[in-house]
């Protein structure tokens, strides 16, 4: 799975996500990834969001959305609400994988609960990073 | 001034440290590099949120490493069908497709869905046909195909077993997760 979550000069925000789902699904199965508030999310009162890990989780924690609605209900960050969902709800219910996410400020959360992550940030303020977190 | 900031994943899952040479390794981060250096150039130049994240998506779909477009993992059937979704956080628009096969770049097709049609999420062989209408680049199966992912389908297809992007999983151990 892969995916991109950008903060545009005029504040704008937005989210994308491609995957070849998992290795011999049957019966038709979708994960998280094409489904809106799940694996993808994006509103500019709140963040960006592109999930990756067990979709069927991700599906049931509506997890891209929780973190939107963490933010825009309780007043989290970006990160505060990007960790209680990876780190705390997900886990919870055994859920592996992670999410990357941007705010319209251009803040970014890459937060995930399992051992290899594939991610990379490029930003105006001279950040330029790829890694695969271990 | 605005921050611009673009952010990329190219997956999940354990890494089989065996299997990760130096030189793979070194392939990976400028796959991810590339996706990268892409997308933020869409906002450098004044480019959406929107224009930036599908850049970097179809950079990442073009790259034999990662799951998605091509080198997309093997179904059970020994197909790949592919899943993609865009939305745009400033008036919550989205575009996605599930299912679909032979699409080039499925984030160009969720695109197409956001921006031209009534409709959110498309699927199988409908999500297909408005490929076809919107002139969105096909390929053929072969095109697809990567040696890594058909081994990997290989050592599982003929079991109820299935893995991310990177990990094994065994079914037993799943049905305990309660999976589906």
């Amino acid at each position: 799975t892969v995916g991109a979550v950008a903060c545009d000069q005029n504040g704008n925000i937005a989210a994308a996500t491609s995957t070849g789902g998992m290795t011999n699904k049957k019966y038709g199965r979708i994960g998280d990834s094409p489904l809106i508030g799940s694996g993808t999310y994006a509103n500019n009162n709140t963040c960006a969001i592109s999930c990756t890990g067990h979709g069927e989780v991700f599906i049931r924690a509506v997890a891209a959305y929780d973190v939107s609605a963490l933010m825009e209900y309780k007043g989290l960050t970006v990160e505060e609400a990007c960790n209680e969902v990876v780190l705390n709800k997900l886990v919870k219910m055994e859920g592996e994988g992670g999410l990357i996410s941007v705010d319209k400020q251009g803040n970014f959360v890459m937060v995930f609960n399992s051992a290899g992550m594939y991610r990379g940030v490029k930003s105006s303020d001279g950040t330029n990073e790829v890694a695969i977190y271990k | 001034m605005q921050k611009l900031t673009l952010v990329i994943h190219g997956g999940a899952g354990t890494i089989n440290k065996e299997e990760m040479s130096d030189e793979l390794e070194q392939a990976y981060l400028k796959g991810l590099q590339e996706a990268l250096n892409g997308g933020f150039a869409v906002l450098q130049e004044g480019g959406s949120a929107v224009n930036a994240v599908k850049a970097a998506t179809v950079i990442l779909e073009d790259n034999l490493l990662f799951n998605a477009g091509r080198g997309s993992v093997f179904t059970k059937k020994g197909l790949q069908e592919m899943d993609a979704a865009i939305m745009d956080g400033k008036n919550l628009e989205a575009g996605a497709v599930a299912g679909v096969r032979n699409v080039r770049n499925p984030i160009e097709l969720a695109t197409e869905v956001l921006i031209n049609s009534n409709h959110v999420f498309l699927s199988g062989k409908g999500a297909n046909d408005f490929a076809i209408k919107q002139g969105v680049k096909l390929e053929p199966d072969e095109y697809f195909f990567s040696q890594f992912r058909y081994d990997q389908w290989k050592a599982v297809r003929d079991s109820d077993n299935y893995t991310l992007d990177h990990t094994l999983h065994d079914l037993n151990e799943l049905k305990e997760k309660k999976f589906g």
